[in-house]
């Protein structure tokens, strides 16, 4: 959108209930385009700048933070429910600029970019020396921990093969010695009984998503894994919304930029059915 | 006729429109 220099603006009061009305607007925008991760969670209004704009309408330019919680973007729980990460489990927050255009009392997206970052190494051992930071996805502990955790959970399965969307969290346990992941899983046309080759197994049309947590402890001889999964219930083949321009909404899983991403014909834009089914 | 004397405004605090508040906690 240009903005000219000579155009006038306003500056509101961050906390104004305008603001904050577009700066919600901006965060559900965050969660139904963002592909991998964690949905966010509005935090802190920066800056806002009110640009009036004819006809009818305003530009609102805003800076906002936010803050990862714990349900996965293909999680269909509402934002409200949602946990925020806490600090002692290494929290991660997002920096977003938006740029909203308000015609008719309704928000629309005309631009935004956003960054996540986990909070530092000293923030979170300040309020806890003794846990767990964020481990890269491609440390070869984590990788092989869910390997482990979705042969184990395929195994005890009678449903359909589960195949890795994503690893999207991991933390590496010193005492005892264990390594905990957090992972998406999508259904496959393959039944997990009788996947042989999984490689020949395809993703369902009507997707199906799940989201995993698993340990894996080291043991003397041997490991141990302990795997839980949420499978959602499949989505419907309703045409999904496509980010539009050049927008470049980022919050991805923050450890480890070079871990593998599913690709995006994969995954939905956005989350369209409530219901887990825990297995 | 009472005339009210005009009300000159003091330093009052100073309020600092942004950044909003905080939600949950700062990273």
């Amino acid at each position: 959108v240009p903005v000219g220099p000579t155009l006038a603006y306003d500056e509101p009061n961050c906390d104004d209930p305008e603001t904050e009305q577009a700066a919600l607007a901006a965060v559900d925008y965050i969660n139904s385009h963002v592909l991998r991760g964690y949905k966010h969670t509005l935090n802190q209004i920066d800056k806002v700048k009110v640009w009036l704009q004819q006809p009818g309408g305003q530009v609102f330019e805003l800076e906002i933070d936010t803050l990862e919680t714990t349900c996965h973007v293909l999680d269909p729980t509402p934002l409200a429910n949602c946990t925020v990460r806490q600090l002692v489990e290494h929290a991660v927050e997002g920096d977003c600029d938006f740029r909203l255009l308000k015609q008719d009392g309704q928000f629309s997206v005309v631009f935004s970019k956003c960054d996540s970052s986990p909070d530092s190494a000293e923030d979170v051992r300040k309020v806890c020396p003794d846990c767990p930071l964020l481990a890269p996805l491609n440390d070869t502990k984590v990788v092989h921990a869910v390997d482990v955790a979705l042969t184990a959970f395929n195994a005890q399965s009678n449903g359909s093969y589960f195949q890795l969307v994503e690893v999207s969290r991991a933390q590496l346990v010193p005492l005892p010695p264990s390594t905990y992941v957090e992972f998406a899983v999508a259904a496959t046309d393959c039944a997990a009984q009788e996947a042989t080759d999984p490689a020949q197994c395809n993703l369902l049309a009507e997707k199906q998503y799940g989201f995993c947590k698993a340990t894996l402890t080291e043991k003397v001889g041997g490991e141990d894994v302990a795997v839980t999964c949420t499978v959602f219930q499949p989505q419907s083949l309703l045409p999904q919304p496509q980010p539009d321009g050049p927008d470049a909404v980022a919050l991805a899983p923050v450890a480890d930029p070079v871990a593998p991403a599913p690709s995006p014909a994969d995954l939905p834009a956005a989350a369209l059915v409530v219901g887990p089914m825990v297995v | 006729k009472v005339v009210q004397p005009g009300i000159v405004a003091g330093p009052g605090p100073v309020v600092r429109p942004c950044p909003g508040r905080i939600r949950y906690f700062k990273v």
